[in-house]
């Protein structure tokens, strides 16, 4: 908390607490801090938040990049939705399906979640939901069948954007980093240029292993758009500050909430507002 | 690693046989940066390294250890001591049915779990009951119950209970019946903010009487940490913490967040996505793996 009679030094303190705990991570913040010592010095809290928030949105502002005009580029469109267990993959791809389908575009899913219990069964509701046709095998099948059919389907039945889910995977598990790779490939085999989004989605309420998670998951496959969930909580979501400055990597969208509307396209200022 | 940090920073303090306020200043730095970097909460940082600071001025540095592996061995010490000591199981009570409940926020591993809890408990010659009360997310109900037929546990399969209160109550009744003496309740994931469902959550407890609330968190959660542990808490007074998503590379950090605020013991962690793979916790493994 800030009051008018700190020092200098614990005026920093009190920035410092604050851009650790919005998950801006050691590092950045001490960029951030040194940057500081670069500005004319004043008791003003608001105007030193101003100058972070300035540093901030410097890196945030090459990173806000929409979707929806590349979207017209290709024909389909493929998207495929990667990212760690749990985050909000399969969630996103539902509000996404219905967001291109109010521009008025067609789209099909891809039920790429051949693992996961009930995982093919959850994709199914968003596709009932949203109005979207889904390809989908049996549960326990090859992945990348399923992104072969997807494709060919996509491609047949003329579609706007195709949005394939995948399973949900750590990182670190070589093997299922090495089958995401196949996917890829399959489909790149298929539609040159394709998947034309490769769409990392993240957990606002990570920390420091999300940008660990950006750094493999580019490495492995090339990452072109973040989805950033859960900012609804209270998790600022600093973590992609980090992601931001080190990949450059787009943020897409934000994640809100868990119905069909809560997907906004990032807005860097209203992020940087929020962030501290 | 941060026991090569500290051993360099204590090679230049050579031949002194106590630490000092002075001699550990760098050391604490280093210990301070090294926690922050693993997403152990800010505040709990600060606590925790004016701790270390208490413990290790004026402590004699024994025979055996260099400065440095003294000084090493009193911040794991700590750290372990936070984290709970030892192993804390899972108290499930005398009479039956033993209701467990789990819950946590959205996407944290509490159906998986749920379904590595029962495999668990199984083994130990116990007879689990499934209950999916999420009523929300899309094939929740079907993933715990794709999950029951997998391990050969029996779940709550009355579809005519649509609201998570009844789908308590009428388990509890079926389970008193039926003779089953465990209960496992699984909750749609929620936020801690969500006033409506968290009074949801209250309500559950108050029909089942849960022997266990288990709070299910992701490894991989940064400084919120402290904010949806708390809160959850505040709300239902947790039994415990499960670990999920250990397999990664996340450092844990948030493990001491949640420990350190709410008091709590973790119970068990979760290593993979099969159901087997949950194991009892261990705190002075996780102390070594926040320290990096
Ligand atoms: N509050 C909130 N919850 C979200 C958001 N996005 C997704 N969720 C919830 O997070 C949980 C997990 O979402 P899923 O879509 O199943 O996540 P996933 O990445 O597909 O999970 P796996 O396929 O198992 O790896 C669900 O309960 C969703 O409703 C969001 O923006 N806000
Ligand atoms: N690698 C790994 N994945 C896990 C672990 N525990 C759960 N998961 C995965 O995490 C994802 C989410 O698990 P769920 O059990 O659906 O999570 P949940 O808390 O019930 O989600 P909601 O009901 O939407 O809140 C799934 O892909 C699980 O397979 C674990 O210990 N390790
Ligand atoms: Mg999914
Ligand atoms: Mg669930």
């Amino acid at each position: 908390a800030f009051s008018s009679g700190m020092s200098r030094q614990e005026m920093i303190d009190a920035l410092e607490e604050t851009l650790i705990t919005a998950d801006i991570g050691v590092n950045v913040c001490s960029k951030m801090l040194e940057g500081l010592k670069n500005k004319p010095w004043t008791k003003d809290v608001g105007e030193l938040k101003g100058y972070l928030k300035e540093a901030i949105s410097n890196i945030l502002k090459n990173c806000q990049s929409p979707l929806q005009p590349l979207a017209l580029s290709h024909k389909p469109f493929v998207i495929m939705a990667v990212g760690v267990n749990g985050v909000g993959k399969t969630t996103t791809i539902g509000k996404l399906a219905a967001k291109f389908k109010a521009d008025g575009k067609d789209v099909l899913l891809a039920a790429g979640d051949t693992f996961r219990a009930a995982a093919i069964e959850q994709i199914e509701v968003w596709a009932k939901r949203t109005g979207c046709d889904l390809i989908k095998q049996s549960h326990g099948g090859d992945p990348a069948a399923v992104a072969f059919d997807a494709v060919k389907a996509a491609v047949a039945r003329d579609v706007d954007i195709l949005i394939l889910d995948t399973a949900g995977r750590l990182h670190t598990k070589t093997n299922l980093m090495d089958e995401l790779k196949k996917i890829k490939r399959i489909i790149n085999r298929e539609i040159s240029d394709a998947p034309h989004e490769i769409l990392l989605v993240l957990d606002a309420s990570t920390g420091q292993n999300a940008l660990n998670q950006a750094r493999m998951f580019n490495e492995a496959v090339g990452i072109t758009g973040i989805a950033l969930t859960k900012l609804d909580g209270t998790a600022k979501g600093g973590i992609v500050v980090a992601i931001a400055d080190e990949l450059k990597i787009p943020i897409r969208y934000i994640g809100v909430g868990e119905t069909v509307e809560d997907l906004q396209d990032f807005d860097a200022k209203g992020f940087v507002e929020a962030l501290i | 690693s941060l026991s090569d940090r500290l051993n360099l920073v204590f090679k230049k303090l050579k031949g002194h046989g106590r630490l000092s306020e002075a001699n550990i200043q760098e050391a604490l730095k280093d210990v301070r940066m090294a926690l922050l970097e693993a997403d152990v909460n800010f505040k709990v940082v600060k606590d925790f390294v004016e701790k270390v600071k208490i413990k290790a001025v004026g402590k004699d540095v024994l025979e055996s250890l260099t400065p440095g592996q003294q000084f090493i061995k009193i911040v794991k010490d700590e750290l372990t001591s936070i984290l709970g000591g030892e192993a804390a199981g899972l108290n499930l009570g005398a009479k039956p049915p033993a209701p467990i409940m789990v819950v946590g926020l959205q996407g944290s591993g509490k159906t998986t779990t749920i379904a590595k809890l029962a495999k668990y408990l199984k083994a130990k010659g116990r007879t689990p009951y499934l209950v999916p009360a999420d009523v929300y997310r899309p094939a929740a109900i079907l993933q715990l119950r794709k999950l029951a037929k997998e391990i050969n546990v029996d779940a709550f399969e009355d579809d005519a209970f649509k609201n998570p209160q009844e789908i308590c109550k009428e388990a509890l009744r079926i389970a008193g019946i039926k003779g089953y003496d465990t209960l496992l309740v699984d909750t749609a994931g929620r936020l801690h903010i969500d006033e409506p469902l968290m009074s949801e959550l209250k309500q559950l407890k108050e029909i089942l009487k849960p022997r266990e609330i288990l709070f299910v968190a992701d490894a991989m959660t940064g400084q919120d940490a402290v904010n949806t542990a708390a809160g959850f808490n505040a709300v239902l007074d947790i039994t415990g913490v499960i670990l999920t998503k250990l397999d990664g590379d996340a450092r844990g950090g948030a493990a001491l967040s949640m420990t350190a605020v709410t008091g709590k013991p973790i119970k068990f962690v979760g290593i993979g996505e099969k159901v087997d793979a949950i194991e009892p916790f261990y705190p002075d493994r996780l102390a070594g793996r926040i320290l990096g």
